[in-house]
């Protein structure tokens, strides 16, 4: 029999955290509340200069965790 | 947020601050001090002033305190968000508050309270963050030596286009 391959966790991180993260810190404007997490993702990953990517790699990872202001990155 | 006249700033060049509430991390003398350089900070490449005051409303109120505090963006426990403050304005406009659950410091332990202050105090001035790594309006901390602190060029522009350089 084949193996079952299992869908692979897109991160370590639990994605409701990372959806909380998103919407603190790059909120969507009431036009883009439809935009996928991959498209807020690269929103982010524009802002810190990060490989665009739309996925959680290491260096978005690692952001998601550092110490920070509360205040958004965009404007809302 | 941007008004149609631009984002929203102070009119006025005198402001006053009070500090509501200190954090038993630090003496007290040692909060006052690291609000008051933090301030300095602004004042050194503006026209603006500040005015500590004891007693009544302040343009800038300072506090610390844990979790939920009253203004609906509560804090999150030690580490993640670490202060967060508010864009000029009436009310709790420019006012800035800090994370009681975390460790503050007045040396590279821990969180600066002086570096955090300082940025929290561009937000209560009108700057939103910036995406130039090293900035002090970056929104990620990270640690520099506050002896040698000098404001980063990328915000001097951004707080002299708002108001203006200071005179000689």
């Amino acid at each position: 029999f084949p193996l079952q391959v299992r869908p692979q966790p897109w991160s370590s991180l639990d994605p409701e955290k990372v959806k909380g993260y998103l919407d603190k810190f790059f909120p969507t404007f009431t036009k883009a509340q439809n935009l996928s997490i991959e498209e807020r993702i690269k929103k982010m990953q524009k802002f810190f200069h990060l490989t665009v990517t739309g996925k959680l790699d290491t260096e978005t990872e690692k952001i998601l965790t550092m110490p920070r202001c509360g205040m958004p990155d965009v404007s809302e | 947020y941007e008004t149609s006249s631009g984002p929203p700033k102070w009119e006025k060049t005198q402001l006053t601050y009070k500090i509501l509430s200190y954090t038993p991390d630090l003496p007290r003398r040692k909060v006052d001090d690291a609000i008051r350089r933090a301030l300095m900070v602004w004042s050194d490449v503006t026209p603006l002033r500040f005015r500590r005051v004891y007693l009544r409303q302040a343009d800038i109120e300072i506090i610390f305190a844990s979790g939920e505090h009253g203004d609906g963006y509560p804090f999150d426990g030690k580490g993640g968000t670490l202060a967060h403050a508010f864009d000029p304005g009436q009310g709790r406009g420019g006012d800035a508050h800090f994370d009681e659950d975390e460790k503050w410091s007045e040396i590279d332990q821990d969180v600066n309270l002086f570096l955090v202050a300082a940025h929290e105090f561009g937000h209560s001035l009108g700057l939103g963050h910036s995406d130039v790594q090293g900035a002090l309006m970056y929104p990620i901390y990270s640690y520099q030596n506050p002896e040698t602190f000098r404001l980063p060029a990328d915000d001097r522009r951004r707080i002299q286009s708002l108001y203006g350089k200071k005179s000689s």
